[in-house]
């Protein structure tokens, strides 16, 4: 399935690579848009 | 001439990249399934404490979830509102079982 | 000349590709070690303890964090098949996966910072097929940036 939010960054549990919670949290980081 | 041993330079050096992404692949394989006999043969060992995650994340509010692989996880890009603080939002959708959500609080 | 340079092109292709590769191995490698480790470690606290922890104490792998600071108001909305949660925070959050919990218990020996003591060193080529070991040598000396060749 594609992202389940509008403009949202996507995380699988045991199956994304490390990495794309790094860049959530840099988004999250970053703030607000 | 320069350009014929460069070719020849270049055609060796490729196979070479060719044989190491080879291995690679092979190495691969042997950690992927090493991995899978250790959380296989050992899953009743595979476990951390609380303690252990709280002392990783000193103060903080911690939320421990389990959950099926391949359970989806939505972060919107943050939006600013006027006069009223961002919100920040963890939308988990899973299709395999249940997410257990589990709050630690060490203080 | 044409030839030559599409060979230049090839070759920069599958240096990146290589290079990818590599950086997902070492991940590989770190991830066997930190599981070994935890394994090793709890089968002596058990022997230790002469039983295992109480349930309601451990979280089995896989697992993930969302950490955030204690002043943040959380408010969740779960279904009543447990199958969907959404959580809204008035701060900012971040999230791990268990190897990051498990590096940052040092079940990594270090490796991920390639800060390793010759002890560790050795626990740590233990507990990986014997031809990777060359990797976790190289990567006790740092990350492994350039392609790095060893044996077959």
């Amino acid at each position: 399935a594609g992202c389940l939010t509008p403009n949202s960054y996507t995380y699988r549990i045991n199956s994304s690579p490390s990495k794309e919670l790094s860049d959530i949290n840099r988004m999250i980081r970053q703030g607000c848009v | 001439c320069e350009l014929t041993n460069r070719l020849t330079e270049l055609k060796s050096e490729l196979e070479d990249l060719e044989q190491k992404e080879l291995i690679l692949d092979q190495q691969r394989c042997w950690i992927e399934q090493s991995i899978r006999n250790t959380t296989e043969d050992c899953s009743n060992l595979t476990y951390v404490k609380h303690e252990d995650i709280c002392n990783c994340f000193c103060g903080h509010t911690l939320l421990a979830v389990r959950a099926p692989s391949g359970t989806q996880l939505d972060v919107p890009i943050p939006k600013a509102v006027l006069n009223s603080p961002t919100k920040y939002q963890i939308y988990m959708k899973s299709i395999r079982g249940p997410i257990d959500v589990l709050l630690l609080n060490k203080h | 000349a044409q030839e030559c340079q599409n060979l230049e092109v090839e070759r920069q292709r599958r240096l990146e590709r290589i290079k990818q590769k590599q950086s997902q191995l070492q991940e590989l490698i770190l991830q066997q070690i930190a599981f070994k480790n935890l394994v090793q470690r709890n089968r002596q606290s058990e022997q230790q303890a002469n039983r295992p922890p109480p349930p309601n104490s451990i979280i089995h792998l896989p697992f993930i964090i969302v950490n955030t600071s204690k002043k943040t108001v959380i408010d969740c909305s779960i279904s009543n098949d447990k199958f969907e949660y959404l959580f809204n925070f008035d701060s900012m959050f971040e999230i791990h996966d268990d190897i990051e919990v498990l590096k940052r218990m040092g079940m990594a020996c270090g490796l991920e910072v390639g800060k390793c003591s010759p002890e560790d060193l050795k626990v740590a080529r233990s507990l990986v097929p014997k031809a990777l070991e060359p990797y976790v040598i190289e990567m006790a000396k740092g990350p492994i940036s350039n392609v790095y060749i060893t044996g077959g």
